[in-house]
């Protein structure tokens, strides 16, 4: 069978597919200084994934609240500032609104997750943390 | 009531792949 490490090299998904892959990237994107982006990443999809039943309504809100001032309306945080200013201001307003959707985050998941694979992914292929791990 | 930190963290966990 083909050993993990040479799967997560196949494409970021397979990366974050995998626990240890997760770890080690993370890791990385920690000495980078950014790990945030990961963090974010994973916050929308578990975000996405709230179940939409009665009683949640109000941990939905919180959740949405923690996320936007986690990782955007610090303008200077490694998320925001890879988060187009149109993105973030949709976000911001469906807040305001209290207009809570399980896709609100989806652009700016995605914008993040371009940054990703354009950029730190393949700086992680070819890291010492991955190399040395390989 | 939970810290918006625990919040996060439980949402950031819950999308993580269980262990194989």
């Amino acid at each position: 069978p083909t050993p993990p490490y040479l799967k997560w090299a196949e494409s970021l998904h397979s990366l974050l597919d995998d626990q240890d892959g997760i770890h080690l990237f993370r890791k990385f994107l920690k000495q980078e200084d950014c790990a945030d982006m990961l963090d974010f990443w994973f916050a929308c999809s578990g975000f996405r994934k709230l179940e939409a039943n009665e009683g949640n309504e109000e941990k939905k809100v919180k959740l949405a609240k923690a996320i936007y001032k986690k990782f955007i309306l610090d303008n200077n945080g490694i998320v925001s500032r890879q988060i187009k200013p149109a993105t973030k201001c949709f976000i911001k307003d469906s807040l305001m609104r209290l207009h809570i959707d399980p896709a609100m985050f989806d652009q700016a998941q995605a914008e993040i997750q371009t940054m990703m694979e354009e950029n730190t992914y393949p700086l992680f292929l070819k890291s010492d943390t991955y190399l040395e791990y390989a | 009531i939970d810290s918006e930190d625990d919040l996060l963290q439980e949402c950031i966990s819950s999308a993580m792949p269980k262990k194989k």
